[in-house]
């Protein structure tokens, strides 16, 4: 039991290191609060983004959690997919330029899983395949308007 | 494996039966304000049983059943019961059951004293444990990251040490 | 006690329903669980957005209830207007169209009150009167990189 | 009434001093993501004690303290206070005291063995109470609606109905 936790664990760790590097260009890790035990405590998340000094993961910014959650999720995909991943607005805290960081990383995953994202933002739409609009009627029926080829 | 449909009768604001096509890639759904959109999640999360801690905006059930103008609540002719249906390519038999198409189905049924909900797998009726085992096959769990809903983008990092352990139990 | 309460509920729900009918074409006012003693119950919202029926708030979509949300504060900001105003990212949810109609409620309101508003969103930077740019330098200190006039 | 500037030294990511100067009109404060906008709101929220149920992000007071790289936090060369420095235009006397300017100035200090915390209005030290006592004359209440943080928005509509009365308690 213990083992194939750490299996699973250090998996995860190591691409969530690389994944966290690459949306934020900082140094990010998962931390167990007991390496002994690991069911006796807890995990935190250590998350450096790019030339700034380590704060508690409660003190970031609502864009940098953003980031650091998702990096996690992502991570997880590297380690088992799921054959699809619906989300909705994950990128409302994220600016410009993180959405389109993001935008490229699921067009990158999209490659070995279907991903179904919600977004109003321009970087996210425009990255995708397909967009699906939908729209709401006179009497109160939402409805599909279309199915756009980008 | 990917879900190559989703068909909504009377889910939210999904009024009469749509049926909405998926590709096996990178899509976006974007619409205004109130036109559905996270309706169409909460329609995931209701038929695979992957609510567990979410709520899709409801207290009961029913409260799923669309409800809208066309549904003339007042007499009985009041619309009694919500439909979705999740269909999945299986030609990859990540579902180990020897069908290229899976189709798992819930409805839940507004009574006089309360409400029915039934599961459905290709056709035939189910627990939920069978369709939780069905897709722990696949690769989908119940409290699993690959559903997130409207502004739980940042839960993970404001959940306790304890429960974001737990994420990695479940997946060992 | 029970009077000066009933002086400000009737006045802040006359301006909450001609707001929330600016904001979202549609019919909104507050609602007391007990006209008795109002002290006893507590309070909702009734929010019906245009052309829909009437939903439990909770089932609202997150643009609407930002929308009801804001319509309750810029009420308030009217029945008992406060110096300055301190608002972050409320625009969030809100899709382009609703965007714009929140900003222009603020250029109004700044007739009578001071706005801050911290925004990612172009249609509510563009409104305002002027825009201060922040940014992070590369000692982990955040400086303001100028004021712009619009 | 209007803030005229915001003076901030050694809190959160402000490192150093500095002074933002505000308008009476309609700003927007924008910037990229981490780059410190949010820490302006709870800048305000820290010096006006505005924080009631709010946490400004800190565990406790000291991490308010600029802890950046110049804040070498090893040696004892580390930063030890933080101070937020909000002035008002009260020309229109909405502060019933004689003065053009308002000054409402928050430090709090790290010590060996705790931290302090101090309030000045108009460079004369005071006590919390008598700060809320002042901005109350002014329109200015610690769970008053005129401040929301960041996710906060639908919090109105999230709230219990006896919490949401009372936001007119305290305006009656
Ligand atoms: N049972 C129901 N019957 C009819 N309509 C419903 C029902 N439950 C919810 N609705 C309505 O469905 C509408 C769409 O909600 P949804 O949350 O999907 O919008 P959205 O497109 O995600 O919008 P946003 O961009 O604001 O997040 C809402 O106006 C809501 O009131
Ligand atoms: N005591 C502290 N010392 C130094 N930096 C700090 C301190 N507390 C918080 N920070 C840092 O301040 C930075 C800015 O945070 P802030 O929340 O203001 O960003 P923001 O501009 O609002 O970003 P977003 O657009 O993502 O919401 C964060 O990177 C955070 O880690
Ligand atoms: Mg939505
Ligand atoms: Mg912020």
């Amino acid at each position: 039991k213990r083992q194939t936790f750490f299996d699973s664990f250090n998996n995860i760790n190591e691409y969530f290191k690389s994944i966290f590097a690459e949306l934020s260009g900082g140094h990010g890790e998962l931390i167990l609060e007991n390496y002994e035990d690991p069911f006796a405590g807890g995990m935190t998340i250590r998350a450096q983004p790019a030339d700034k000094t380590l704060q508690r993961l409660e003190a970031m910014s609502g864009g940098e959690k953003s980031l650091t959650a998702l990096a996690f999720i992502f991570a997880i995909q590297q380690h088992q997919p799921a054959p699809f991943y619906a989300f909705d607005e994950i990128d409302m805290f994220l600016d410009g330029a993180n959405v389109e960081r993001i935008a490229s990383r699921i067009e990158k995953s999209a490659e070995n899983a279907q991903f179904i994202v919600v977004s109003l933002r321009k970087p996210m739409i425009q990255a995708a395949n397909h967009t699906i609009g939908v729209a709401m009627q006179e009497n109160d029926i939402s409805s599909i308007t279309g199915m756009q080829l980008n | 494996m990917h879900i190559k449909d989703i068909e909504f009768e009377n889910f939210k604001s999904f009024g009469k039966q749509v049926r909405i096509p998926f590709f096996n890639d990178f899509t976006t759904i974007s619409g205004p304000n109130g036109s559905g959109k996270s309706n169409i999640v909460d329609g995931v999360i209701f038929a695979l049983g992957l609510s567990g801690s979410r709520t899709m905006r409801a207290e009961k059930l029913t409260d799923l059943i669309f409800n809208g103008n066309g549904s003339s609540k007042g007499d009985n002719k009041g619309i009694k019961s919500a439909r979705v249906t999740v269909r999945f390519d299986n030609n990859d038999r990540c579902f180990p059951v020897d069908y290229d198409t899976v189709e798992i189905t819930r409805k839940v049924k507004q009574t006089e004293s309360g409400y029915y909900s039934y599961y459905y797998f290709n056709d035939r009726a189910c627990t939920l444990s069978e369709i939780h085992a069905n897709l722990a096959k696949a690769g989908i769990r119940p409290e699993g990251c690959n559903v997130v809903m409207q502004g739980d983008v940042t839960r993970i990092t404001e959940m306790t040490p304890f429960e974001r352990r737990k994420l990695i139990d479940e997946i060992a």
